[in-house]
């Protein structure tokens, strides 16, 4: 099954892997364990 | 045609060169950037900058604070929502940013 | 034209090599004026406060940062020597380095995003070898791959 190993601890040079990262996790089907909240899901960092 | 192809081809191979020595320029400066002493005291972020990116009364931020080459994994969502973090070279720190 | 047609391939290959590294220099460009411009930024504010802040107000770079909604359960499980940790989420969460948090505080002036005022871009050409000036106008135009010509006929 797919799962994304990314080595962490130096400045710099991961930002795609995250981007891959939160595109799987947000793109999953997987029921979430309280969707009748709403909003469950985190809202996008913002931008300055 | 051909010799019109052929300069071309050239001249993307001067571009492709000098693209290779300005990146190896930049990768170089950045190193130094993050390794001087001097700048090791600055290269902060605060609390505030924190929540100025995320609303705190909606979201939750934690922190990592890894030594190099910790491993991070990230599981298949299909099966859990799932972050494993291992390192070899020391501990791991995690904060929650607070509220206030 | 056999020739021909191979090398209109190898010239196709070698123009969409020249894109990624453009790309790649430019994030690296990003990565030194954020950088930068922080530790500028803090800088003039301890000069201001006369003092750092304190010591739990600050994270050193480099980090990660998670966030979830604030309904997130998160389950977590540490090893002793505090060198593997597990966490369970209940809910998505995102994942961003230290680099991505610069962006969004605005410490690259919205270069990535092709949004740069004539100030900040002054100030953005400041705080990168003048050799490069040239991408970080491009960056601020968005304009970078019209001006991928203009590198071929400099070249």
């Amino acid at each position: 099954r797919s799962r994304i190993l990314v080595s962490i601890g130096e400045s710099f040079g991961t930002s795609e892997k995250f981007q891959k990262i939160n595109q799987m996790v947000g793109s999953s089907d997987r029921p979430l364990k309280r969707s009748a909240e709403v909003s469950t899901t985190p809202k996008p960092l913002k931008r300055l | 045609k051909y010799q019109g192809l052929e300069k071309e081809i050239h001249d993307l191979q001067v571009a492709e060169q000098q693209l290779d020595d300005l990146i190896q320029m930049c990768t170089v400066q950045l190193k130094l950037l993050t390794e001087d002493p001097e700048n090791q005291q600055y290269p902060y972020v605060t609390c505030q900058d924190l929540r100025s990116i995320a609303d705190p009364s909606e979201q939750m931020v934690m922190l990592i604070k890894a030594p190099p080459e910790t491993q991070l994994q990230v599981s298949d969502p299909a099966e859990a929502f799932q972050v494993s973090l291992k390192s070899t070279q020391g501990p791991i720190d995690v904060f929650l940013c607070p509220e206030d | 034209a056999q020739e021909c047609q191979n090398l209109e391939i190898e010239k196709q290959r070698r123009l969409e090599r020249i894109k990624q590294k453009r790309a790649q220099l430019q994030e690296l460009l990003l990565q030194q004026i954020a950088f930068k411009n922080l530790v500028q930024r803090n800088q003039q504010n301890e000069q201001q406060n006369q003092s750092p802040p304190a010591l739990n107000a600050t994270i050193q770079l480099p980090f990660l940062i998670v966030n979830t909604s604030k309904r997130t359960v998160i389950d977590c499980s540490i090893s002793s020597d505090k060198f593997e940790y597990l966490f369970n989420f209940d809910n998505t969460f995102e994942i961003h380095d230290d680099i991505e948090v610069l962006k969004r505080m605005g410490m690259s002036f919205g270069l990535e995003a092709g949004k740069c005022s004539a100030e900040d871009l002054r100030t953005a050409k400041s705080l990168v070898p003048k050799a490069l000036e040239g991408y970080v106008t491009d960056m601020s135009t968005g304009l970078s791959w019209l001006n991928q010509g203009l590198l071929l006929n400099s070249a």
